[in-house]
């Protein structure tokens, strides 16, 4: 564990924090994709199966895993059930086969090993990766989103951010250890927030709505 | 077996 992975998952913690506080207060789940919370669900879910096969790494890790399953499982119940009138489908209109389909054919062809925990795992790096991108259609589409809404996305994108200098850090300290399949990854997921910074720095935290140009 | 391989990640 450094510096950069801890402030990393603590950013990831927050921005679920903002996202349920978000849901919570305005009682409606306006603004955030469906589809891009599903696609965590299934992250989490595929990932940390390893939490039932007794490769253990640590209290922290293991109770930081059922946290991430459990909230993105309870988001889903709010978007779902308790808010599901402030749940508008038709704006929410990304296809899911294409990230679905791509990302199961990378994780049979890339992998670490050919087991079905490895592949798994493989394929929750690769969807992780893409699954913003329903969210990040949906914004483009309405061309704005509620400044908590901003605040969210901006967390998750330094959680993703900060593990580029965990891994440079990781390879110093352990001896050129390289995770190929979760740096290239990662590396992708953090150029798709690239867009999004730019908008909220340059107009969210000048204390402006976000809004996309036309 | 490399660090690669531990996924002591989250």
């Amino acid at each position: 564990m450094n510096l950069f992975r801890l402030v990393a998952d603590l950013s990831h913690l927050a921005s679920i924090f903002i996202l349920l506080h978000k849901i919570q207060t305005t009682r409606s789940c306006r603004g955030i994709s469906i589809k891009t919370q599903l696609l965590y669900v299934l992250v989490f879910v595929t990932r940390y199966l390893d939490l039932f096969t007794g490769d253990f790494v640590s209290i922290y890790n293991s109770v930081m895993k059922l946290f991430f399953i459990g909230s993105s499982c309870y988001i889903i119940y709010l978007m779902r059930i308790k808010y599901k009138p402030t749940n508008d489908p038709s704006i929410d209109t990304f296809r899911l086969e294409y990230i679905l389909g791509p990302t199961a054919v990378l994780a049979l062809i890339f992998n670490y090993k050919f087991t079905f925990l490895e592949v798994l795992w493989a394929f929750s790096i690769y969807l992780e990766a893409v699954a913003i991108l329903p969210q990040l259609f949906m914004l483009q589409r309405t061309g704005e989103a509620e400044t908590i809404t901003t605040h969210y996305l901006a967390a998750l994108g330094i959680y993703r951010g900060l593990y580029i200098p965990n891994w440079i850090y990781r390879y110093f300290t352990e001896g050129g250890a390289i995770d190929p399949i979760a740096v290239v990854a990662g590396i992708v997921q953090t150029a798709l927030y690239v867009d999004f910074f730019y908008v909220y720095f340059t107009k969210v935290l000048q204390g402006q709505k976000f809004e996309l140009p036309a | 077996v490399p660090a690669a391989e531990k996924h002591d990640e989250l």
